[in-house]
């Protein structure tokens, strides 16, 4: 029982770290174009 | 015996040994599970870091990207005209916005400025507007106003309020000069132009080489619709100014009225002259000053 608790917490931080990955390549890709436009 | 004996060796292969092992090897122990669950966390702990820090220098950049874009368009608004339309909010990414959490810069601040400079600009053009009446040959149907400055036709209607079309000009002699005027024909009198004037000059009046004989001589009305702007403007002519009250224009419609008045002036010298010539008191207290200086001079040798 111990053990399925952890896997499940091993996948919730998965999947977010999966959309924390996500958010970060379009932010990255924002940045960049402005600093693009910038110069 | 020995074959019986050896019939009674075990001869099991154990297998019970090797399955438990591997149910053993499948489970993976409560350790292992901790440090990966430790390890994504760290991992996510440092996406947070990375995403949080990307977003700060995200929002950097666009509040100078912003404050770029404004400046930029404040200087268009003094120049030219009215702004274009703020980029709708609707319009920026819902993800910028959820994710960079920015408050989005509020735009009521900008327009309020802009409404009070738009209204600060109308009242100073308000101050500046000027009214001066041209008188012109009757049989001049032209909406040329010659007053020194070179001007560009941009426009023309007609009004409801006076049949005769009103004629809209843009200073040319400098391109940043803003000054406007509008001429029309007055409705009481045909012959005088009215033309309004919007805004001051930047610039020093052209030149007046060509203007000594070519302006067309204006009137100041004697109502509250010419200002000392206009009056100023005008004394800076070398050309004779006549300031005729339109009461009294209304009146005279004679020919008179269309006399030159350089001509008059001109007749008005020879007649005094001429009168004084005529008088021999003139002449002799005239000959009595000019030789009385001839004897003074020549005492004056010896």
């Amino acid at each position: 029982e111990k053990r399925n608790m952890l896997q499940d917490e091993i996948n919730r931080v998965n999947s977010e770290n999966k959309k924390l990955t996500e958010m970060l390549a379009r932010v990255c890709e924002k940045y960049y174009a402005l600093n693009n436009l910038m110069e | 015996m020995d074959q019986y004996s050896s019939s009674l060796v075990d001869t099991s292969l154990d297998l019970t040994i090797g399955v438990t092992r591997m149910r053993v090897e499948e489970d993976p122990p409560t350790s292992a599970l901790v440090e990966e669950l430790n390890r994504v966390s760290a991992e996510n702990k440092k996406l947070s870091e990375m995403l949080t820090l990307m977003c700060d220098n995200y929002n950097v950049l666009r509040k100078q990207l912003m404050e770029y874009v404004n400046k930029s368009n404040i200087t268009e608004r003094d120049q030219i005209s009215p702004p274009k339309k703020r980029k709708s909010p609707a319009r920026e990414d819902a993800f910028s916005c959820a994710v960079i959490g920015g408050v989005s810069e509020s735009s009521s601040t900008d327009q309020d400025e802009y409404l009070c400079k738009k209204q600060r600009e109308e009242t100073v053009v308000k101050e500046k507007v000027s009214r001066v009446y041209y008188k012109t040959e009757a049989s001049d149907t032209t909406l040329v106003v010659k007053d020194g400055y070179q001007w560009r036709k941009y426009g023309q209607k007609v009004t409801r309020d006076n049949p005769s079309p009103r004629a809209y000009f843009k200073c040319a002699c400098a391109p940043s000069c803003s000054v406007k005027k509008k001429v029309q024909r007055s409705v009481e009198d045909q012959s005088v132009l009215v033309a309004t004037y919007e805004g001051e000059h930047n610039h020093p009046m052209p030149s007046q080489i060509d203007s000594n004989n070519g302006l067309n001589r204006h009137i100041s009305h004697g109502g509250s619709a010419s200002t000392p702007v206009a009056a100023n403007r005008r004394s800076s002519l070398t050309v004779p100014v006549t300031t005729v009250d339109m009461i009294e224009s209304k009146k005279v419609t004679s020919p008179t009225s269309r006399i030159d008045f350089p001509q008059v002036q001109k007749l008005l010298v020879e007649q005094m002259a001429s009168s004084l010539t005529k008088d021999p008191n003139f002449t002799a207290a005239l000959a009595a000053a000019v030789t009385g200086k001839l004897y003074q001079q020549n005492h004056t040798e010896k």
